[in-house]
């Protein structure tokens, strides 16, 4: 028996927002300390990793391992049936073919029960090595979805530029170009508005914007995002899920002919 | 003019 009740029951529609832009389907693994969920976008070049511990949950019983294969577009078509401040309910039994997602209104008045078939689902699962980043980069999440989405106008590439000065965001093409520097930040009146920059070495890596902009879509989940890089390494774009995990967003770099 | 990489020239398939 698999059940996971979660009373801010609209971070899940946030990470199923986050995500379904990037994968049609994908495997939730159950687990005694939580749920998971590791897959590649179609083309390999990203992946998106989400963690979501057990008692971050509201109630948590799994009593064995399981797998649930779904289609994330049905997934979605289903959340977007709760309202925003719905309990939700996630419940399977063991070896069950189906997930069940019931939302409680917060009065109790409306209970609404959704069964949704789930898949076999034979994915690629990578082993990320630990990682010390040369650069950690944590900024406002709306700061850097505004940066992707305005420089996107420019080219289909980003280059992200950290050194002690701080971190350069640029874009080149037919247009023209864009250069966009951010400092870091001496004092703040809230910690999400900070910039900081924690640098071991300088690194300059060159990204497809499109990619970025589709991480941007977790933008609701949490006021600040990390990015992480390293020479030669995939950039890290990891986002807060409330209080209960995160989401981490991988991405290869396009590297010079 | 710059290539896209694939993640599984850095992440090796488990």
């Amino acid at each position: 028996m698999f059940e996971a009740r979660l009373v801010h029951g609209n971070l899940l529609k946030k990470v199923l927002d986050a995500i379904k832009d990037l994968l049609t389907e994908a495997s939730w693994d159950c687990a005694d300390s939580g749920i998971q969920l590791q897959a590649m976008d179609n083309s390999h070049v990203s992946l998106v990793s989400v963690n979501l511990r057990a008692e971050g949950f509201d109630k948590y019983r799994c009593d064995r391992n399981l797998i649930m294969g779904m289609d994330l577009t049905s997934m979605s078509k289903i959340l977007k049936c709760s309202a925003s401040d719905d309990i939700i309910t996630m419940k399977a039994q063991d070896n069950a073919d189906t997930v069940s997602f019931i939302f409680e209104s917060p009065s109790q008045e409306k209970v609404s029960d959704y069964q949704m078939k789930l898949m076999n689902l034979d994915q690629d699962h990578l082993g990320i090595p630990e990682t010390e980043y040369a650069c950690v980069i944590k900024m406002p999440s709306g700061e850097f979805a505004r940066i992707c989405r305005d420089l996107s106008n420019f080219g289909e590439n980003i280059v992200i530029a950290c050194s002690k000065e701080g971190v350069k965001f640029s874009a080149a093409g037919d247009i023209g170009t864009a250069n966009v520097k951010l400092a870091q930040t001496s004092s703040v009146d809230k910690e999400e508005d900070a910039v900081v920059i924690d640098m071991q070495e300088p690194v300059t890596l060159t990204f497809a914007c499109r990619y970025l902009n589709m991480f941007t879509k977790a933008t609701p989940l949490s006021p600040q995002v990390s990015l992480s890089m390293h020479p030669d390494v995939p950039l890290v774009v990891e986002y807060a899920i409330g209080e209960i995990g995160q989401i981490q967003y991988f991405l290869a770099p396009k590297i010079g002919d | 003019p710059t290539h896209q990489t694939s993640l599984t020239s850095y992440f090796k398939k488990i």
